[in-house]
């Protein structure tokens, strides 16, 4: 379950629709500071049913919705689709003869949030179905966020235990 | 499960003490379980020995030894259980030019197993990408992607399938 | 006591609000008292607004934003009550070239006022001190100090009297 | 009080006695990862008087002794030397007719320390009493380690006073 594309609108600093590729095995990402980068790994978190905002850095969920700039006013909805390429036969199987499976995941100003596997409307249980155990999904290790590779060494030796957990 | 754990934990170790000797160019480091007769709650002590000093407390170690020596112990883990991805943003910051080339060497060798993103300031890592995606405000907050240049590695025979955005 | 608290905290406020513009290149920022009212034991809250963008929760602000904002808080500290001298351990990791350029150029302007040791891995930082100290392991495990480089700063006045080690 | 010069010895990676000349207004240490860069930062803290180990990354206090390399067996003396311009007039009055002040530190393997200004033996509060006040010494805010700069914006507004505090 490789990643072949993510396509952000409304989420965080990318307010309007783009779409990333992610066709190669090693992609560098680039950019001066402040201009979105670390955000585009908050989408894929995000995307792959991240339920705490603080874990994004923001203080309630909406946060993640693109709240305006100098020159353009709020927006009403984030949404983020993560596009994986599922040739592998990971996958759950309920989506075995799919070549690609896509999720998606909706926020409204409101409060109200939609998730979506392959443009149907579906719970986040399904997309955590989907993952589990497929070793498909975002594991605590496969993810690194800015500023905390430090911390897998610094933690305490309890704290590391999780990390082997999760891959035993 | 008691049994999971240790398969998990020997493995993972053993890998440990590959990967840990080649990012630091010797040395040497192994993992150890803080409390072995009780598997369901140890903890995992890192024991490293950068090439040339004495065994210490990893504490002493300097940013980007600590840095160096996650890595090490994130890619262990990665041999035992890959994911199908890996996202790793600004980790190679703390580490020097020779070391952060080493890393990068190490995460091609990856890319067999899994798919990698960085995100990085720094060019040795940008010369070692297949792909570049970057950034940009050019209208101040709001983010933009912008031209994709390929890496021509002609050393790497990975080309990638296609390239136009 | 209540009232030198409140005066280092509105000449410190002025001062945060004169760097910060100058750091981001625009944008502004300000400190304000969490419970003003209780100046015992109030805390300082930042509020910055990089150009461009919306005035927001400084969580959301990206690491070299932080680290930038960080950089001008300090500043304004020391321009209040300077000390003599002042160490800062790669602060500049998480800037892009740009704003480490800039954060260099406020250093220097710092230190008619205070004497400022960085340590640092971007060549930017280097060329703008007025010596460079190489500390070196040669031997594996023991630290050295080698050559003292003196940056030819022409443009620069602050010619070091004396440069033999 | 500006620092002239720092000499150590038997300090943490620095095994042999070694003096590092600080004249100039903006001086940068640069070397590889590992190589001791910020040791030197941790001499200058422990010469100024730090007590606790944690803040110089070590479990005991004996963590800043030389504790041996490849080659070299362990120490049983850390020395550490700052040598002040006293020309300022900031300093202690005890002190003023001085051109030059220092400070000295040492840490035996048996435990026993000594502190030392202008080589005479003093006590620790001697040494702290030197910097109060005078803005002399070391303030929270004038020694900034590695890692800790983004500390100052995520910390909470409380713990930010502490800095406040001190300038006032
Ligand atoms: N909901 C939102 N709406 C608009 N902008 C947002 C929102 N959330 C975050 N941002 C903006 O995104 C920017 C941070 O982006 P990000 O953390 O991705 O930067 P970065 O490219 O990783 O930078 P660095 O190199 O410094 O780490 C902040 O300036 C912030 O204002
Ligand atoms: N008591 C000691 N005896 C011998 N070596 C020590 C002692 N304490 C620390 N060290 C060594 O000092 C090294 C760390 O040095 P330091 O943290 O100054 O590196 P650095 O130059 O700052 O590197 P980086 O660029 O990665 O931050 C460690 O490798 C550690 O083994
Ligand atoms: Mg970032
Ligand atoms: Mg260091």
């Amino acid at each position: 379950m490789r990643i072949k594309s993510l396509t952000l609108s409304g989420f965080k600093s990318f307010c309007d629709n783009t779409k990333v590729l992610f066709d190669n095995a090693l992609t560098a990402v680039v950019g001066p500071n402040g201009c979105g980068k670390s955000n585009i790994v908050d989408a894929i978190r995000w995307g792959l049913g991240e339920q705490s905002a603080k874990n994004l850095r923001g203080r309630g969920m909406d946060d993640v919705i693109f709240n305006g700039s100098e020159k353009r006013g709020p927006q009403s909805l984030a949404e983020v689709t993560i596009t994986f390429d599922n040739t592998d036969g990971l996958s759950h199987p309920l989506y075995v003869d799919y070549p690609e499976v896509s999720v998606t995941r909706r926020l409204h100003r409101d409060g109200t949030s939609e998730y979506l596997i392959n443009k149907t409307p579906c719970r986040l249980k399904d997309i955590t179905d989907l993952f589990l155990g497929t070793g498909g999904g975002a594991r605590a290790y496969s993810i690194i966020e800015q500023g905390r590779i430090g911390l897998i060494v610094s933690s305490r030796s309890e704290d590391r235990r999780a990390m082997f957990e999760e891959a035993a | 499960s008691r049994k999971k754990f240790k398969e998990a934990f020997s493995v993972i170790n053993e890998k440990f003490q590959e990967i840990f000797p080649r990012l630091f160019k010797g040395g040497q480091a192994r993992l150890q379980l803080s409390d072995p007769d009780n598997l369901l709650e140890t903890g995992v002590d890192i024991i490293a020995q950068p090439p040339g000093k004495k065994l210490g407390n990893i504490e002493l170690m300097s940013g980007g030894e600590k840095a160096l020596t996650a890595v090490s112990l994130l890619f262990a883990i990665f041999l035992y259980r890959p994911s199908p991805f890996c996202l790793l943003d600004e980790v190679d910051a703390p580490l020097d030019e020779a070391n952060v080339g080493r890393f990068v060497d190490l995460v091609q060798e990856m890319t067999s197993r899994s798919q990698f993103i960085v995100i990085t300031h720094s060019k040795v890592t940008m010369e070692g990408a297949d792909a570049l995606y970057g950034v940009t405000m050019q209208e101040p907050g709001v983010s933009k992607l912008i031209s994709v240049k390929l890496v021509d590695n002609t050393a790497n025979t990975r080309t990638p399938e296609h390239a136009t955005q």
